[in-house]
């Protein structure tokens, strides 16, 4: 474990604990996409399979715990509960996400580090984050009413990739053999989608004004 | 030689 590594796991859950916050006080899901936070209930659950059998640390046990039950509680707060679901803007939130799934798959079978079905679905958890926020973006494009929840949300969770970049660089100059080309890629990809967020995150913050992400 | 594997990360 490194500070860097440290730094992105924390700004992850903290991302999640704004998105549970905002949710479960106000008891509103406005701006927020409920097929991203689809996506990333499947990129938990396809990536964690080994949280029993192949025990880390009570740390990383813990950690997947919680990024397991707070997106899935989201989904379900988004689906089933009776007032928040009034907020949730299903006309806005039109992402053909499933769409996004088949071609992480594909390139799960063929760009691996194994081939096995472990390995396959961990691969599959890495591409399909990498796009889970895209129905999120094109939603903040779509309202452009975006509250400083969830602002601060989508930064925070662009921020924790981030922190994950100099974590490998890190663990690249420090350990021997760490090479991880698919995860580095997959990473970079991810964090790049958030660039011109965080460039209009960056100019509000700046200039004191409401975030507004242009049509 | 002790091949660090990267499923340590979350």
């Amino acid at each position: 474990m490194n500070i860097f590594r440290l730094a992105g796991d924390m700004t992850h859950l903290f991302s999640v604990l704004v998105l549970l916050l905002k949710i479960h006080t106000i008891k509103s899901c406005a701006g927020i996409s409920l097929k991203t936070q689809e996506l990333y209930a499947i990129v938990f659950a396809t990536r964690y399979l080994d949280i029993f059998t192949n025990y880390i640390s009570l740390y990383n046990t813990i950690m997947k715990l919680i990024f397991l039950g707070s997106s899935f509680s989201i989904v379900w707060y988004m689906r089933r509960h009776k007032i928040v679901r009034r907020s949730y803007d299903k006309d806005q939130d039109t992402f053909r996400h499933y769409f996004l799934m088949l071609p992480c798959l594909i390139l799960a079978l063929i760009i691996n580090e194994k081939f096995t079905f472990r390995e396959v679905m961990w691969t599959f958890s890495l591409y399909l984050e990498a796009v889970a926020i895209l129905p999120q973006l094109v939603l903040l494009q779509r309202t452009r009413n975006i509250d400083n929840l969830t602002g601060q949300y989508v930064f925070l969770l662009g921020a924790y990739r981030a922190f994950y970049i100099l974590n490998w660089i890190y663990r690249y100059f420090t350990e021997e053999h760490f090479v991880h080309w698919i995860t580095w890629i997959s990473g970079l990809v991810q964090t790049l989608l958030y660039a011109d967020f965080f460039y209009y995150y960056f100019q509000s913050w700046k200039n004191n004004v409401k975030l507004e992400l242009p049509a | 030689k002790v091949i660090v594997n990267i499923h340590d990360e979350l």
